[in-house]
């Protein structure tokens, strides 16, 4: 475990509690991305399931346990909730997710390390991982004006992914047999997703500005 | 083995 590899799962839970809050506090979800929770916890679920037998650490478990149940918080509050569902953005929020899983499904039944349930669910949650954010981007790009917290939901997910590259880099320096074409590729797609979104970010937050994505 | 590895990760 690396100092890289620990900021990256801490503010990959600070992105998800971020959103969480802007949800309980505001009572609203507007702008948020119904399909991308829903996508995030099929990621969770399926790249988890073995949770039950396989023990690594204390660290892991707890935090597969924590993003399981507050990203079902966070869907919970879109779906249920009697005053946050009402402002659910459900005619701009029309991603289909089956233009991702479908993709998704095949590629992991065709490229897997092993041909096992366990590791076809597997390697499916980190190709869907890949592109879950989509939703949630073409969302912002519809409603043009993010508000500060959905901002800094999507940016602290992009950071959260820019370290696990650098976590990559110093194991793959550090462990000598430490090699995963398939994480690192479908890492590096992730983290690309971001950049186009990173780049307004930061150029909203230079001029202290709220963000408004162009046309 | 080598997948083994990477499920160390979250």
């Amino acid at each position: 475990m690396n100092i890289f590899r620990v900021s990256a799962d801490i503010l990959h839970l600070l992105s998800i509690l971020v959103l969480l809050l802007k949800i309980h506090a505001t009572k609203s979800c507007a702008g948020i991305s119904l399909k991308t929770q829903e996508l995030y916890l099929a990621v969770f679920v399926t790249r988890y399931l073995d949770l039950f037998w396989n023990f690594h650490s204390l660290y892991n478990s707890v935090f597969k346990v924590v993003y399981i149940a507050t990203s079902s918080m966070i869907i919970w509050y879109m779906k249920r909730h009697r005053g946050v569902k009402q402002t659910y953005d459900k005619d701009h929020d029309t991603f289909r997710y089956l233009f991702l899983i479908v993709p998704c499904a095949v590629l992991a039944l065709i490229v897997n390390g092993r041909f096992s349930l366990f590791e076809i669910l597997w390697t499916f949650s980190i190709y869907l991982e890949a592109v879950a954010i989509l939703p949630q981007l073409v969302l912002l790009q519809r409603t043009k004006n993010v508000d500060n917290l959905t901002g800094n939901y999507v940016f602290l997910l992009g950071l959260y992914r820019a370290f696990y590259i650098l976590n990559w880099i110093y194991r793959y320096a550090t462990e000598p047999h430490y090699s995963a074409w398939i994480v690192w590729l479908s890492g590096l797609v992730q983290t690309g997703l971001y950049l186009d979104f990173f780049y307004y970010y930061l150029q909203a937050w230079k001029q202290s500005k709220k963000l408004q994505l162009p046309s | 083995a080598a997948g083994e590895e990477v499920k160390d990760e979250l």
